[in-house]
């Protein structure tokens, strides 16, 4: 574990519990795209499947059961209890043409052709491109709350950090999972854009507004 | 398919 890896992880819940109470205390899930909540649950599914087989650490195990309940919990929260709020107009995305992709290549590029590994790598490229039904949201109504825009920021700052974790764990213990590193980059070439609107407007107090 | 690394990250 080094401090890139934990500010990382640390990034990731809070993005996660940001979310989560921005939907419950609101009480609503407007400008939130459910598909893409829907994705998250399904990249955690399917990497902590191993929390059945392998015991790496507490901290290990408890943030793998923390995500799952929170993405289940937020799925829920979405498409049941405040399904009223949900704006399925603009969330629209068609994620089938996500998913059959990344399952089709998670069967092509593999470190193992065994049903875990094909699913860890199934979850790392689907994590890779979950968000795009939101930023399509996004796009779509040509705005953002700004709590849906700290969501997005922590979201996308924890796979960037995760990215100097690999350097670091490359420099360091020799380690690298190209899979891993590769998908990294493209999740976090996906948020550039939004980073500089969150920098340049949200930062400056302004509203996410996007040319619509 | 090179040796599977040890999956010790979220």
């Amino acid at each position: 574990m080094n401090i890139f890896r934990l500010t990382g992880d640390l990034s990731h819940l809070a993005a996660i519990i940001i979310l989560l109470l921005k939907i419950w205390k609101s009480r609503s899930c407007a400008g939130i795209s459910g598909k893409s909540q829907i994705l998250f649950a399904m990249v955690f599914t399917t990497r902590y499947l191993d929390l059945l087989t392998a015991y790496i650490s507490l901290y290990n195990t408890s943030m793998k059961i923390i995500y799952i309940g929170c993405s289940y919990a937020t799925v829920y929260l979405i498409y049941a209890k405040f399904k009223a709020t949900y704006d399925g107009n603009h969330d629209t995305f068609r994620v089938e043409f996500l998913v059959v992709p990344v399952g089709g290549l998670s069967f092509l590029v593999n470190h193992d052709f065994s049903p875990l590994e094909i699913l860890w790598t199934f979850s790392i490229y689907l994590e890779a491109v979950a968000i795009l039904p939101q930023l399509f949201m996004i796009s779509k109504t040509g705005e953002a709350e700004t709590i849906t825009t700290h969501y997005l920021f922590f979201l996308g700052l924890y796979r960037a950090l995760y990215l100097i974790n690999w350097v670091w764990r490359f420099y360091f213990e020799g380690f690298f999972d190209m899979i891993a590193i590769v998908a990294g980059v493209v999740q976090t070439i996906l948020y550039c854009d939004f980073f500089y609107l969150y920098v340049t407007k949200v930062l400056k107090g302004k509203k996410l507004s996007l040319p619509a | 398919e090179d040796e599977v690394q040890a999956k010790d990250e979220l």
